[in-house]
């Protein structure tokens, strides 16, 4: 027989590693810096602490950087740790539909090991939470063979901060200014997190007081979001039948009622009834043909949309004055559409447009910053499903010039944010947004409420132009 | 703390169905057919078996399809069935260095869950290694919560073939005729594989013996292709201290020699010496600064290039007999190239150009077919390195019309075929190609192979043309 064995998740995704994003050491740098960041981000926001992290890149030889992110947030216990960073698909983001920078179990863990795979080295940890605890200090490495921590080494040591984490990892790299570089990339994660303050120390700093500091443009946090349960909406018949069997709930009624958002006991009745099964049949005795039926009753029946206190807009004040902190211009202008569904996952889209000014040059391609909650997207534009938006939408109506299917040409700066309890990425890395139609079709939505207003001041200038001329 | 708890790869895998392309019933249905056609493909030629392909597609519904692929390959060993049907990240070939179409252990586990989710249908398999051996019947579940099969069934049955695999499976698809068809994959599929026979019955036939057969343009099989070791000069720092920790051999001189390819007792005595370690020091004793010696004088050291025996190439007779079965063409020219490294990984490209005659129009645009391993790209063109290396080509030189950065314009059919022991692929959909340097490079070498010969045939058919005017 053919040697047919198993395959450990971390020994596929090192052999995969530009699938998360570790396809060479610039972008290798750009990565960990983001995966380690929106760990930071997301605890704080969840713990609804001001999230203040730092940042900070040392160059330990040519191709050798040290990158070390310590945040004020929750902290991890301790028992969790090993396993939190020495274990790929291993985190607290995966199993709920709620709005989070991260969504795999995946990210800190990868990074670990793209460190121990081009260095040697074990990612260091130290994480405290709270005041009357020890901050424990860990070295961890994965053994990628069996997709485990390896703890080489745990202490209990003196920390200056009350609770929070710092996770240092050495890695092979390369430090690049402009385009894709780690400063541009941290100046547009605050531009999407207003509320936070990030310190960031560059490893061609003079010293180490040499810091460039974010600070928040905002004390409000992001508005709280809940978690929620599936929409019955975007359920497959196979997974109705595997929640049917698994569920604690002791009627088909009270199956749909407690497993789905937005089915009160009398809707689910009405599925039960349009399905012709007793609503108080037991789920686990639901056969084939009675499954089939109440998967065919579910689009049948009217439902409430998903709720949306699960997805946290940036804003449209907050997006204009952290747009104009990063670019300013003599025009802007940002919209929040309502949330919409897609696959039974709410999901809402932002867009903001800087136009004019000194800055921005009118013969240049028109500037996209592309935006995952609340994540810079900084590469795979062509793969994107808002690039493909922007493309397609007509923007020679605002008066911009456009080469066919292209990004506009004009002194604009356009910003686009998805928000949602769960994005489609095109792969692992989550660089670029799958082409789903309904996300591409609300994206463009957003970009024509914003396009108006903009032809509005295009039109408004030129007439204000042809005036002074006569 | 926070609920983190271990995410199952068939749990991530059934959220992230888009990344092993089933992103929506079309997809579906060809993503299913060529998992299914890869497999019994790889089979076949691996047991040196002219490979005889069965593929059967029946409508049972208006979104539901059932899929059938029956091969004459050796088969595979009941106790192995449920692991290789059930489990994501489970087959015998992601741990070798060898050509084959799958390298992930994950197509054909992929598409069965995918038919579970959708319509709550078990996979069904016969499988046989043996004329004197039973045939075994199987229906298997994937447990997505724990990535493991649950046999619903299992039993012996008469089968009218003495050796072979036949896999059924029920899921929610869509069938379109023209450009993303079956159909036409099921062709593409014949091109690069002029050994094998297909036989296809598609859904809308007229009856059973309506049966489209592609039938092998040659009796021989392609070369037998050799299971390599990794080359020293792709490994990293960390891998290599995994290696030196984890080997059997009991020098260091000895690990060099037999760990890796290419590397003789003199040559790994040369690395030893260079990096002043001793050669026959214990590998697991070899401590930091010493590996990172050894990881130094690698580069430095004079090694021959990887063995190319691990790669069958379609070669330049069989790549136009077999386009030019399919389009027919004034002019058609071949090569393939000699195989180069990337990542310590030996890889090679194919490209052939038909051009001209009735069939082809001069105001389209080229037609251009990916391969790798001999398997057609049909999707994400956008983000293939395939495509990005065609339009970076200068076609204007050999006589083609060419919008900038785009697909030249002609009655042109260009195919181009990567064969490696290990493609990079943008994600575990296996759709395009990523964009590793050293593989654009090759390609753009490959095409400008084949466009010097056109462009002669294109001047040559002008001056004709000039001459008769006269
Ligand atoms: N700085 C941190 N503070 C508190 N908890 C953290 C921190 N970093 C990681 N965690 C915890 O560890 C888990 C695993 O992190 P990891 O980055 O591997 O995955 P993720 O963030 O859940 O998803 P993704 O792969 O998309 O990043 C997180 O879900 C979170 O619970
Ligand atoms: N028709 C078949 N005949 C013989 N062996 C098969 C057949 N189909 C699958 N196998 C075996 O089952 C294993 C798992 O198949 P699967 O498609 O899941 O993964 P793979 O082909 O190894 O990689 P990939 O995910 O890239 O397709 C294969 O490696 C092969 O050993
Ligand atoms: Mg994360
Ligand atoms: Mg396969």
């Amino acid at each position: 027989s053919k040697k047919q064995r198993e395959i450990s998740v971390s020994e596929f995704f090192a052999k995969n590693r530009h699938l998360l994003g570790f396809d060479n050491p610039a972008k290798a740098l750009l990565t960990t810096i983001k995966e380690l960041v929106d760990n930071s981000l997301d605890a704080a926001d969840e713990a609804r602490i001001p999230a203040e992290v730092d940042i900070t890149i040392d160059q330990i030889s040519e191709d050798r950087f040290r990158v070390t992110c310590t945040d004020n947030g929750p902290g991890i216990v301790p028992k969790n740790v090993p396993l939190v960073f020495g274990k790929l698909l291993y985190g607290s983001k995966f199993h709920r539909l709620k709005m989070s920078r991260g969504q795999q179990g995946i990210g800190v863990s990868a990074a670990g090991m793209y460190g121990l795979l081009t260095t040697g080295h074990a990612i260091r940890v130290i994480s405290r939470t709270a005041k009357n605890k020890p901050a424990n200090r860990f070295e961890i490495a994965i053994d990628t063979q069996k997709n485990h921590p390896a703890v080489k080494k745990q202490d209990e040591i003196e920390w200056d901060r009350p609770h929070g984490t710092s996770v240092e990892i050495e890695l092979e790299a390369s430090y690049r200014k402009g385009h894709h570089s780690v400063d541009n990339y941290i100046r547009q994660i605050s531009l999407a997190n207003p509320h936070a303050t990030l310190r960031y120390r560059a490893p061609d700093r003079a010293n180490d007081m040499d810091l460039t500091v974010y600070a928040g443009v905002t004390n409000e946090l992001p508005p709280e979001t809940a978690e929620i349960q599936p929409h019955p909406y975007g359920v497959e018949l196979g997974v109705l039948m595997q929640m049917l069997r698994e569920t604690k709930a002791r009627t088909v009624q009270n199956f749909f009622h407690t497993e789905f958002s937005r089915v009160s006991n009398k809707v689910a009745g009405d599925i039960a009834k349009l399905a012709r099964v007793p609503a108080n049949r037991k789920p686990a005795k639901v056969d084939r043909k009675e499954a089939e039926a109440l998967h065919k009753a579910i689009p049948q029946t009217k439902i409430m949309a998903p709720p949306t206190d699960c997805i946290a807009p940036i804003g449209e004040e907050l997006l204009e004055k952290a747009l104009t902190s990063i670019h300013p211009a003599e025009f802007i202008t940002a919209t929040t559409r309502r949330p919409v569904v897609y696959r039974g996952n709410p999901f809402l889209v932002e867009t903001a447009i800087a136009y004019g000014g000194a800055e921005l040059s009118a013969d240049d391609a028109a500037i996209v910053y592309r935006y995952a909650n609340r994540v810079p997207l900084q590469y795979q534009h062509g793969a994107c499903a808002i690039s493909k938006a922007v493309a397609a939408t007509d923007w020679k109506k605002y008066g911009l010039q456009q080469p066919k299917g292209s990004v506009p040409v004009g002194p604009m700066v356009l910003m686009v944010h998805i928000a949602s309890v769960w994005v489609p990425f095109t792969s692992e890395s989550k660089e670029a947004i799958a082409h789903y139609p309904e996300i591409i079709k609300e994206i463009k939505l957003g970009l024509q409420d914003c396009g108006r207003k903009l032809g509005a001041h295009v039109r408004r200038k030129r007439r204000d132009a042809d005036e002074e001329k006569k």
